[in-house]
């Protein structure tokens, strides 16, 4: 069977896309002190066939994107997600109301990938 | 549905947080400086690619990601005792079940901050002032018609130098910490202190003159407002995993 290019344009390739989390928006800011929000990110997008190194496939998203390029009702492409992250500290109040500051890792998405 | 969702999607997050419920908006108490302090440092340092171990607290040199103000719950237990003249005592509770069980407990140190009221204190006594400090452990409480008894232990006694503004007072309580988080051993401490005016130029004056007796000792002597705050840090493993894994 010959492989089926789908067109990918390089918008909708697996990267980091921008997502600033608001804590009044969920209804925290009155016991989160700091920050008042951050720049989390998340992972959106495409992971076509072939994998280009920037995409940080591993091995089985490669064979998955070639199995997914011959069948591609049957096998899905490999999934975009982060593959590096970075953490936030926050400030806040418990449910005590002591003060606490805590350090929260992988809150960040840096990076993406197809996995 | 969506509703539903929304709260369990919410319950996750805060239990990841180590929260019960979403904490309810109350009189807020102030954020200590130093942790503000902590807090710009950690943000601006996890902007930074070379960052350290994260998991470190380097205010307090101990491994911990959170760090908390636990405050006293405690309360006065009597204005003036009768076995000394300006005597006073503050039975202190620090509700140490806020940790989860999985964190390790790093440090615990009592910290208290004395301020004089300015407009109560003689002015003779707004001089250096020495203060004794006794911090005894409460073994066991017990309610004595009115009154509770506390049978303690003295944990730490020692004396104090006060400027006429303000001053401190840091202890290490981390071994008697690591004991409070077993079930039913957290009874609290009782904070004694005691004030011994030192000698100042106008004190000698009342001495000399043999005014002794007129220097106001007992309740007509203010002794300073004194707010304990207990600093704790701890480890959550599972939060905090070691970089070079």
């Amino acid at each position: 069977r010959s492989a089926v290019y789908l067109p990918v344009t390089p918008s909708n390739v697996c990267k980091p896309r921008r997502l600033y989390i608001e804590f009044k928006d969920v209804g925290w800011q009155d016991w989160i002190i700091a920050p008042q929000g951050y720049l989390a990110n998340y992972c959106h997008g495409e992971c076509p066939f072939p994998l280009s190194e920037s995409l940080n496939g591993t091995n089985h998203a490669i064979l998955q994107t070639l199995v997914h390029s011959l069948d591609p009702h049957g096998t899905p492409q490999p999934c975009c997600v982060p593959i590096r992250l970075s953490p936030v500290s926050m400030l806040y109040y418990d449910n005590n109301d002591n003060v606490v500051l805590r350090h929260y890792q992988d809150m960040v998405v840096d990076e993406c990938g197809c996995r | 549905g969506n509703g539903e969702d929304l709260k369990t999607q919410e319950r996750l997050f805060l239990n990841s947080l180590g929260l019960s419920a979403r904490p309810k908006p109350s009189t807020h108490r102030r954020v200590p400086s130093v942790l503000w302090r902590m807090f710009k440092r950690t943000s601006t340092r996890e902007n930074d690619t070379h960052e350290r171990d994260p998991c470190m607290v380097s205010e307090y040199g101990v491994r911990g990601n959170i760090v908390r103000f636990v405050q006293d719950q405690g309360r006065l237990v009597s204005g003036w005792s009768g076995s000394c003249h300006g005597c006073v005592e503050k039975y202190m509770f620090f509700n140490m079940s806020v940790l989860q069980p999985v964190e390790q407990l790093s440090l615990a140190q009592l910290e208290i901050k004395f301020q004089w009221d300015m407009f109560r204190t003689p002015r003779f006594l707004l001089g250096p002032q020495a203060l004794s400090v006794s911090l005894y452990k409460v073994l066991r409480a017990t309610l004595r018609g009115a009154s509770h008894e506390a049978h303690r232990r003295l944990v730490l006694s020692q004396s104090v130098q006060l400027e006429p503004e303000a001053g401190s007072l840091t202890l290490d309580l981390t071994a008697l910490a690591q004991n409070w988080r077993k079930p039913g051993h957290n009874y609290g401490l009782v904070l004694e202190l005691q004030l011994h005016p030192v000698h100042t130029q106008a004190t000698d004056i009342f001495m000399s003159q043999n005014l002794v007796n007129a220097i106001p000792l007992g309740p007509t002597v203010t002794l300073p407002e004194f707010h304990a705050s207990l600093v704790v840090v701890s480890l959550n493993p599972l939060q905090c995993r070691s970089r070079q894994r």
